[in-house]
């Protein structure tokens, strides 16, 4: 995926990074000490969705076969969305004090892409 | 183009150029906190009035081989501080780790509890609860290893409801901490929807082997009694594995 660099209006990660610190946060985040916010943004027009990198789908793969003869079903356009994202740990105290470590799945955006 | 309109993710939401930067950060900031409280299902971030004390914390945490104390007293974890794990879990596992609390309202010394669940691990299943106590040998004349046996009565949820048993035969050579299984104990606590699972911690032969079971009120914070239940979410079995 592409990374936002501001040279290009096509879909990227933008990279957004939040110190709990600067948040207030760090008194019941007790660790990572930030958060990688990312978000996807940019366009995605007909020729990009077909770049075998950004196709994040088997259906968007098949779309693009379509639209390579010339055959573009409806008015079909494809996003600019996630297209990898991992897990975070982390470890805080909840409501009752108890410390908690958790995982949660699917919490970073890592790549973005066209589907 | 119309849809393209109606796409919220598609092709980026055009942002309105006389929108100041800051604001749009605001909002985003705003959107990001409630992302991270959502994922951790709460409705709002926890208020915490009066910090645990360090030393049970730091004490528990490196029980637990999560973290260990730096030279300027921060605590680092190591698999977390800072950067994202990066592995594909698919099941959201939880290590909830409580400290032992005393009701003002009963005397007796061996009595404690713990406020285990909270607004965002309701839906947990209990893989597995362990408590862990810190007994101090005291000074005496005998040799080798002590031997007492030690009985936590945990009370089923409820007012006035039954009391089990766990028991469990322990040899000292050193102070040092023990744990006891309490997961059926937990597993009630959580299937019925409770917060608190009372205990009462007895020890048979401590006084004449010269062992004191540190629980509350001794002071002694960095030995404070902690509960460590490790859980999943209840429906992570049923979800669709990603293929």
């Amino acid at each position: 995926g592409l990374e936002c660099d501001g040279s290009s209006s096509l879909c990227c990660r933008q990279q957004f990074y939040i110190d709990f610190r600067l948040i207030g946060w760090n008194d019941w985040i007790i660790a990572p000490s930030g958060y990688f916010g990312n978000y996807c943004e940019g366009s995605c027009p007909a020729y990009m969705a077909g770049v075998p990198g950004s196709a994040s789908s088997f259906h968007t793969a098949v779309v693009n076969q379509y639209r390579m003869r010339g055959m573009s079903p409806g008015s079909m356009n494809s996003c600019c969305i996630p297209t990898k994202l991992s897990t975070m740990s982390m470890l805080y105290f909840d409501d009752e004090y108890n410390i908690v470590k958790r995982d949660v799945p699917n919490m970073i955006v890592d790549e973005c892409g066209c589907a | 183009d119309a849809s393209r309109d109606t796409c919220a993710s598609c092709g980026g939401a055009q942002r309105d150029p006389e929108e100041p930067e800051s604001r749009l950060s605001g909002d985003f900031l705003e959107a990001v906190k409630r992302h991270i409280l959502s994922r951790l299902q709460m409705r709002e971030r926890p208020n915490i009035t009066h910090p645990l004390p360090k030393a049970a914390m730091v004490t528990a945490l490196r029980k637990l081989h999560a973290g260990k104390l730096l030279e300027d007293g921060r605590l680092e974890i190591p698999e977390l501080d800072g950067h994202p794990t990066g592995n594909q879990v698919l099941e959201e596992n939880s290590e909830i780790i409580s400290f032992a609390e005393k009701d003002d309202l009963v005397t007796s010394k061996s009595s404690l509890f713990f406020l285990i669940s909270s607004e965002g691990n309701q839906n947990l299943e209990v893989v597995q609860a362990t408590l862990w106590l810190y007994f101090k040998l005291l000074p005496s004349e005998l040799r080798g290893r002590r031997k007492v046996t030690v009985k936590v009565y945990y009370q089923e949820p409820g007012l006035g409801s039954r009391w089990n048993l766990v028991e469990r035969r322990v040899e000292l050579k050193r102070s040092g901490w023990h744990t006891f299984g309490l997961t059926d104990a937990v597993r009630l606590v959580f299937q019925k929807g409770d917060r608190r699972q009372n205990l009462d911690v007895r020890c048979e032969g401590c006084e004449a082997e010269g062992v004191l079971p540190v629980l509350l009120g001794l002071g002694d914070e960095s030995h404070r009694p902690f509960l460590v239940v490790q859980a999943r979410q209840a429906d992570a079995k049923h979800r669709i594995r990603k293929r």
